[in-house]
């Protein structure tokens, strides 16, 4: 009886409703689950049990919806053209790696063909592209510190190696040249030798 | 400055402060926040050594000194902003956790949310100045997110109007508070209400657990420490075993829910309001998850930037691993999904204090709404992070394993917000009901509003169609 939506895998709006839609069709779903199981005169708790991964998928995919719906309503708040497009293809990139990780849900709710499937894989790889220049500015814009971060591996200076070698020589073990474990264990099993 | 990273800052299309700016909400918001956390950063005081190098009791010790630290040069400075508190501790605490996080985080706004204005003027004072030190015990060893499960009985007593707490069975010690095991002097205990013989659930009861004198445990009460856990080393998650203790009647927190002098039972206005702490601890794990995802992703992306490995091209110079397109695909969707649950951390945060306006002005009407959301966000955001971390790990090779990548710390630290506040499954299918019975009342033809508002539309267009 539903009419089918085919995504618009360019436009984040369709991609947003695309998430509103499945998340209907996933609640509907976890609905009608419950119903069955009443229908078949099991009890109240009986039914909800046995129609717990419908009801868990059906919160999921709200809660994507919700986050997606977020993501894209954000954007509009934002005034510097740059900022904009980097945000703008971080969000597609966003919704269209959740619509590929969730591709069944879309195909069955009739929100997505077959043949999209394999744009949309394009289409990531082309956001992808269009991100790379612009991943370390990306992760510098959220402002940690060295001291929060914590991270040989993350330092804003990117001088990892010699941070990890400097972190390594004060470990506990490198306090004595000769660790006491040597003459405890090693050498007497030795001395027998 | 590395030059790999140096190149990538220089090629960048848009300037990284700008977006700072819009994250923290303004300029000014940025230089505030970093003024804070240069506060910490140049206070030699918070300088120790590394605490992956200590012993756990050791480490304990660090972070007891740190929070009292804490709590000391916040009340010199005259912080009081929570904003600006939330923002001095997380450079404080640098990814760990602190003995005293749940007294402030979880005690004393329950006291703030719970209590009669005359409970508020007795418990608020010596809690904002740790005299009382307290935290919020509610799971215990048998029992988790299904409350109503819970076995901890206060049993109200009118002829000395006392409540007698017990926990009556091994399942029924309380398991896993953080703070309780050596920290606090106080607890918020959860516990089933009983009097005039009828069980009425779980009421909120203000407990004395050590001496305010000796910190001894007082008579009847059994305290220590869990034990060491996957991660959390720095904090005495306790368990407390409760055997007759009386306490006042005046230290049932009474704001919504009553007993009387004689035992007569006054019902709050809703039930869910009893559990309001941990729905403010929900929604705001939502931007924790989006901070833990943010830091895996920094230190991921820089690391990409500076590694080079193997040859993209025969005979040509190994490559930055970021120029893969494998790495890009492990990497960039998390960097957006660290992005999106940013800005829902913002709407998370910001719809809770919307809502608890409301209630406080007596308008109940979307507290379902808010459980339901903070649930269901909660568990996901936190699933899809806990699996994130660990992508970003494996996506630094072998030195992802190495502790001071930092991010096994920040995988141990977050991954328990999975199954604390609330089991992940337990939390979806929480929202599940309100998504059913929302769904059941669009059928009965109401109009829906807030975030389930699209099950109106989907309503008319699930319809059969005439042909």
């Amino acid at each position: 009886g539903s009419r089918p939506t085919v995504i618009n895998i360019n436009d984040l709006q369709s991609l947003v409703e695309a998430y509103k839609l499945r998340a209907a069709n996933l609640v509907e779903t976890a609905a009608k689950s419950l119903q069955t199981e009443l229908q078949r005169s099991k009890s109240q708790e009986d039914a909800w049990n046995n129609s717990s991964l419908e009801l868990v998928r059906a919160s999921d995919a709200h809660c994507h919806y919700v986050v997606v719906k977020l993501f894209a309503a954000k954007l509009s708040e934002i005034s510097n053209t740059a900022v904009y497009s980097v945000l703008s293809t971080l969000a597609l990139l966003y919704a269209l790696h959740g619509v590929a990780s969730n591709s069944g849900d879309f195909l069955q709710a009739g929100l997505l063909t077959v043949p999209q499937l394999s744009q949309i894989t394009q289409r990531i790889k082309a956001l992808m592209a269009e991100i790379r220049p612009n991943a370390v500015a990306l992760v510098d814009a959220f402002d940690y510190r060295d001291e929060m971060l914590n991270s040989a591996l993350g330092r804003y200076d990117g001088n990892v190696y010699e941070s990890m070698f400097e972190w390594a020589k004060r470990s506990p073990l490198n306090r004595t040249e000769v660790h006491e474990s040597y003459y405890k264990y090693m050498k007497p099993l030795q001395s027998k030798l | 400055m590395n030059p790999d990273l140096r190149r990538e800052r220089e090629n960048a299309t848009f300037e990284s402060e700008i977006l700072t700016n819009f994250l923290d909400g303004g300029v000014e918001k940025t230089r505030r926040r970093r003024e804070i956390e240069s506060l910490v950063i140049n206070d030699p005081d918070f300088q120790h050594e590394d605490l992956n190098f200590l012993s756990r009791s050791e480490r304990y010790d660090a972070a007891v000194k740190k929070s009292v630290l804490m709590f000391s040069k916040l009340r010199d400075y005259g912080i009081s902003d929570p904003e600006e508190i939330y923002s001095y501790k997380r450079v404080a605490r640098q990814g760990t956790t602190e003995p005293f996080g749940l007294h402030f985080v979880m005690f004393i706004p329950m006291l703030s949310s719970q209590c009669t204005p005359e409970q508020r003027d007795k418990w608020l004072p010596p809690s904002s100045s740790c005299e009382v030190l307290g935290t919020y015990a509610q799971t215990e060893l048998g029992h988790g997110t299904h409350i109503r499960g819970l076995e901890t009985t206060a049993t109200y007593d009118p002829s000395t109007q006392e409540f007698v707490l017990n926990s009556p069975t091994v399942t029924s010690i309380k398991w896993w508070p953080g703070g309780l095991g050596k920290t606090s002097n106080h607890a918020i205990v959860l516990a089933q209400l009983y009097t005039q013989g009828k069980c009425h659930g779980l009421h909120a009861f203000i407990v004395p657990i050590r001496c305010m004198k000796t910190h001894q445990p007082l008579p009847g009460v059994v305290v220590g420490d869990i034990g060491p856990k996957f991660g959390f080393h720095e904090v005495d998650n306790g368990f407390l075993k409760l055997d007759n203790i009386r306490i006042p009647r005046e230290n049932m927190l009474m704001k919504y829910a009553k007993v009387q002098p004689d035992g007569m039972y006054v019902k709050p206005p809703s039930d869910k309001l009893t559990y309001g702490t941990m729905v403010f601890i929900r929604a705001m794990i939502v931007g924790e998850s989006a901070m833990a995802l943010s830091k895996s992703c920094t230190i991921a992306i820089r690391y990409s930037a500076v590694r080079h490995q193997s040859e993209l091209r025969a005979g040509e110079p190994e490559p930055q691993i970021l120029d893969y397109q494998a790495q890009q695909y492990k990497l960039f969707p998390l960097l957006a999904t660290a992005y999106a649950f940013t800005f829902v951390g913002q709407y998370m945060k910001n719809t809770y204090n919307r809502i608890t306006g409301d209630i406080n002005q007596g308008d109940f009407s979307q507290l379902p709404e808010l459980h339901a959301l903070a649930a269901g966000l909660k568990a996901f955001t936190t699933w899809s992070v806990n699996a994130g971390i660990e992508v970003c790990r494996m996506a630094c090779g072998g030195h992802g394993y190495s502790q001071s990548s930092g991010l096994p710390d920040i995988y141990v630290t977050f991954t328990a917000t999975c199954t604390y506040e609330g089991e992940n499954t337990v939390m979806m299918l929480q929202t599940a009901r309100y998504l059913v019975k929302s769904y059941r009342q669009v059928r009965d033809g109401k109009q829906l509003s807030g975030t389930v508002s699209y099950l109106n539309e989907s309503h008319q267009r699930f319809q059969p169609q005439p042909t």
